[in-house]
């Protein structure tokens, strides 16, 4: 995450960092049931066999992961069939965990969007992750303040890709808040009235983070997902025969 | 060998346990199946690239996969695309399996003209691309030079008519990217060999008619895709299946839509619960449910929890006799499997007459805890 700052342990308690053998952290996640969590599907590029990768919740420290950490192996990966390499289009797969999580203070799921709840542009929501912090890759996890940005504006900073009605874009003209690599399949969620967060977008694409190139960061659009979603859900867990 | 698993002798069986002595490269060709480099004047490769990868999968997901086609845009250098394809899949001699390199004076010019280009975005020219590891041209060990008809755009670039390289994504995409403007003249669905959705100018690729994802305004592009028999209906992927199959709690349908939207909450009627079974909608009678059921009923729509349940009498002289379904004798013996399974048709119908009517609530999400908030408090 570029301009932002260290989060306090148990912030974002759905974050989660998506691990494979010897690389370690390679991609974050977001926990949205006992059994389930969401990434992009270009993290599984070249990796896609389940047993491959771990998932760890309740981290802070990268480093340290402590007494509030809990790590699950991954039982199915289920890339989106319409996932597009080239324009990174339907960035999105569902992980089903191989045993459900003990729900704690740090270990606790996020909401997914009612059928066609969208943020309004010029809402302010939160990114997080340990990517790229543009001079050095974090331990602890960091966190920025994003502003959600239209779609129109948002095709405007990108002339070299086509944004589709499966990405949702959020930063600052001046990328000086952003997400970057490493932060991919993270959370962009925002707060509601009640004080309850619900996750809009998993942070997927955006310029080189770490060069002069502006403009904010792609994520994709998870209400777009959500029907997706819960079919996966309910056709591996009810539909195992 | 490179990799942690490799075969003893480059042919042998893989995945044998490397001798540690054994530094022996297996080094071996293998035809180029990267898009982006499918027009070179050669088609075999060999891995580790000149940038480090070690397989096209991983070149292809490469950051410079993505920017030199972008770079090459710019015009900087007329052979740019043909420099970094033989940094991305390195020519193979299949007599010497050894790979071929760019010549120097190709590397050379590459980074003179573009790199520049480069430094205006604040990127770095790839540094694994250090010149001075290639050979001189016209030396004793070969090396490549772009020949005559070397195509300057790769098969994932649009051709202006100018010569210029811009990326297909931008043909016909309603920007002028071409400095002549081609790139958005017969944009004409037949012109580009796509299929037109019917009613409206939407273009589509042909293999995504009848794929189960409808595409065109009207989803016209999923319709008349099966022709199922009268005993049959279609799934989602337009294959049939005989309509008892449907909801009974199997996959039929290699995509499983058999069993999709088989429980419904219905909301004008105040969420009485309905159930297709064999196609035909169902009330649940009331007489056996219970708070598990429930449960699995909430969960299985994804709607969280119960926050409420109860037994609705049947509206009396509803037109046509009511179909009911049944809680099964053994429903609890048939765990992990969805409520419709859990459910059975009787001769007779509902003694009580009362039907299932279910709200459900979310269950806890997005909450943070405020632990470690205010642990410590401390007077300033």
């Amino acid at each position: 995450i570029l301009g932002g700052r260290v989060s306090r342990q148990g912030a974002w308690p759905w974050q989660c960092s998506l691990q494979s053998g010897q690389s370690g952290h390679v991609c974050g996640c977001v926990l949205i049931g006992r059994k389930w969590a969401l990434t992009v599907a270009h993290c599984f590029e070249g990796r896609e066999s389940a047993d491959l990768w771990k998932v760890v919740l309740g981290l802070n420290n990268l480093d340290h992961p402590g007494l509030h950490s809990q790590t699950r192996g991954v039982r199915s990966i289920l890339v989106h069939p319409r996932y597009n390499r080239a324009v990174v289009d339907y960035d999105i797969s569902v992980v089903q965990l191989d045993a459900e999580i003990d729900e704690t203070p740090f270990v606790r799921p996020v909401c997914l969007p009612g059928a066609g709840q969208l943020p309004s542009p010029d809402t302010y929501c939160y990114i997080t992750g340990w990517g790229h912090m543009g001079n050095r890759m974090p331990f602890k996890l960091q966190e920025g303040e994003v502003r959600i940005i239209s779609f129109s504006q948002c095709q405007s900073y990108f002339d070299m890709k086509t944004i589709t009605p499966r990405m949702l874009c959020a930063g600052y003209d001046a990328g000086t808040v952003d997400s970057c690599m490493g932060d991919s399949g993270g959370p962009l969620v925002c707060e509601d009235a009640s004080g309850r967060w619900t996750l809009f977008g998993l942070t997927s694409w955006g310029s080189v983070c770490f060069s002069k190139v502006l403009g904010p960061g792609v994520y994709s659009n998870v209400t777009h997902f959500t029907p997706w979603i819960r079919r996966q859900i309910y056709v591996h867990t009810y539909l195992t025969n | 060998c490179i990799s942690t698993s490799c075969s003893s002798s480059c042919g042998g069986g893989a995945n044998a346990v490397c001798d540690p002595r054994n530094n022996s490269s297996c080094t071996r060709c293998e035809p180029i199946s990267l898009e982006l480099c499918m027009n070179l004047p050669y088609n075999l490769t060999s891995f580790p690239n000149h940038l480090g990868h070690l397989s096209q999968r991983e070149s292809s997901v490469s950051w410079e996969a993505s920017l030199f086609p972008a770079l090459v845009q710019t015009g900087c250098y007329q052979y740019l695309m043909f420099y970094a394809c033989t940094l991305l899949v390195p020519k193979c001699d299949p007599l010497t399996l050894q790979r071929v390199p760019p010549c120097r004076s190709l590397c050379r010019n590459a980074k003179e003209k573009c790199e520049s280009v480069l430094g205006i975005v604040g990127l770095q020219w790839p540094e694994d691309s250090d010149c001075s590891q290639f050979p001189e041209d016209g030396g004793n060990s070969t090396c490549l030079l772009p020949e005559d008809g070397v195509d300057e755009c790769s098969p994932s670039h649009f051709k202006c008519r100018s010569g210029r390289c811009v990326l297909a994504t931008k043909r016909c995409d309603g920007h002028v990217d071409c400095d002549d403007h081609s790139d958005e003249e017969h944009c004409g669905c037949s012109e580009r060999a796509l299929w037109e959705c019917p009613g409206s100018k939407v273009c589509i690729q042909s293999s995504m008619i009848c794929d189960g994802f409808p595409d065109c305004p009207l989803l016209v592009d999923e319709a008349n895709c099966s022709t199922c028999r009268d005993n049959e209906l279609p799934c989602n992927n337009h294959q049939c299946v005989h309509r008892t199959l449907w909801c009974d709690g199997k996959k039929h349908c290699s995509d499983s839509s058999d069993e999709w939207d088989c429980v419904s909450l219905s909301d004008r009627a105040g969420s009485v619960l309905t159930v297709f079974r064999t196609a035909a909608e169902y009330q649940v009678c009331g007489d056996e449910w219970n708070h598990e059921l429930s449960q699995l009923t909430c969960n299985q729509l994804g709607l969280g929890v119960p926050a409420s349940v109860s037994m609705v009498p049947d509206q009396p002289g509803v037109p046509g006799r009511r179909r009911w379904l049944h809680v099964h004798p053994e429903w609890n013996l048939r765990n992990a499997t969805a409520l419709q399974a859990r459910l059975e048709k009787r001769s007779h119908a509902c003694h009580s007459r009362r039907r299932v009517s279910l709200l459900c609530t979310r269950e806890d999400c997005g909450l943070r805890s405020t632990v470690g908030m205010y642990r410590h408090r401390k007077k300033r």
